[in-house]
């Protein structure tokens, strides 16, 4: 009918066109056409993980593009997390200096 | 324990929010901002102290590599203090010259540090009535996090796998999202909204992250491993303690 002829507004920005923004607003450029296309292939992962975190989530949280949009889970908890081993996690409360206030 | 604490509304408590970079600092920078919130509170001081201290002067050596608050601690202990952001800036990386304590004036000290208990009531109440605390938990959620209250099951959100240090500055209460109850085609009825007690976190990630550089996480059930390691300094006022002597 007539409605299927008229201009149905602006379309949804394709998967490209997201990550050409992400890019712009985070300064990110990759260094091959191949390195591109992985960033790329996380970037859409990440999103899609963004949403199913958020149908599943049970608060109020919104989740979708950051800054670490496309990096793996793994590269963001290697640049971002400490990986130190817990070992040494002090069992006495360590006092510091002398109990008397006023000395140097 | 009060039902809603949030130490960002009391005037000049809460340095600004940092930004680690590529440095992986979350530990200093969660013991420094944890410093800076108390020294304020206790001695009405506005200091910034420096993370880069921590990092060089870290006993492990290299404090981008990683580390945890308790590090911190025992460098500012070590080092009787901490010297200024002002004169030992953050790099974002390790000083090639290694450690430079000795070479500025000390602006802030702590007496020890402390691990709390591992109950959030408990938690909560330290929090309203001493100050910010820092806490280590899973940050798994946080790399798609936008905005509102994370509410992680165990399954979700590891809560034995903590990796990542950030300074608890607060607590509330919100309203969780608006559902559908499920019934007859006819009779969908709206479910009530029921509060959602939350935590407020400060992290290190610059202010343009998630909300301001803050989060919240869902407060009640150990959410991302939120308990594991609730460790903060103590800084106090100095009093003048009555000698005791034993009785002969």
């Amino acid at each position: 009918g007539s409605l299927l002829t008229k201009d149905a507004g602006p379309r949804p920005l394709e998967l490209i066109d997201v990550f050409k923004l992400f890019q712009i607003k985070y300064n990110r450029s990759y260094s091959t056409p191949a390195e591109y296309a992985r960033r790329l292939a996380i970037f859409a992962h990440n999103l899609a993980q963004a949403q199913r975190l958020q149908e599943e989530d049970l608060g109020t949280a919104e989740f979708g593009e950051t800054p670490f949009s496309d990096l793996t889970e793994e590269e963001f908890g290697q640049l971002y997390g400490h990986q130190r081993a817990p070992e040494r996690i002090p069992n006495v409360v360590k006092k510091a200096g002398s109990e008397k206030w006023g000395e140097s | 324990v009060p039902s809603t604490c949030d130490w960002r509304k009391a005037t000049n408590i809460i340095s600004s929010i940092k930004n680690q970079k590529n440095c992986r600092c979350c530990w200093a920078i969660a013991a420094a901002d944890n410093i800076e919130a108390l020294w304020r509170i206790k001695h009405r001081q506005f200091v910034e102290v420096s993370v880069q201290e921590l990092l060089d002067c870290d006993r492990c050596g290299n404090g981008c590599k990683g580390g945890f608050v308790w590090d911190a601690y025992i460098t500012v202990l070590n080092n009787s203090g901490l010297a200024s952001k002002k004169d030992y800036p953050f790099q974002g990386h390790p000083n090639p010259n290694g450690c430079l304590a000795k070479k500025y004036k000390k602006v802030a000290w702590i007496q020890d540090f402390i691990m709390l208990s591992s109950n959030e009531q408990v938690i909560a109440g330290y929090l309203a009535t001493h100050g910010p605390v820092t806490v280590t938990i899973n940050m798994k959620l946080l790399q798609g996090y936008q905005k509102g209250v994370i509410k992680a099951t165990h399954t979700s959100c590891d809560p034995q796998h903590v990796d990542h240090s950030v300074l608890l500055v607060g607590f509330g209460k919100g309203k969780e999202k608006e559902g559908i109850r499920s019934g007859t085609l006819f009779s969908q009825s709206r479910k009530p909204r029921r509060s959602v007690p939350y935590w407020i976190l400060k992290n290190s990630w610059g202010a343009e992250w998630g909300e301001k550089g803050y989060f919240r996480l869902y407060r009640g059930n150990n959410s991302c491993g939120i308990t594991k390691y609730p460790v903060t300094a103590r800084v106090d006022r100095p009093v003048k303690r009555q000698p005791v002597s034993c009785p002969p």
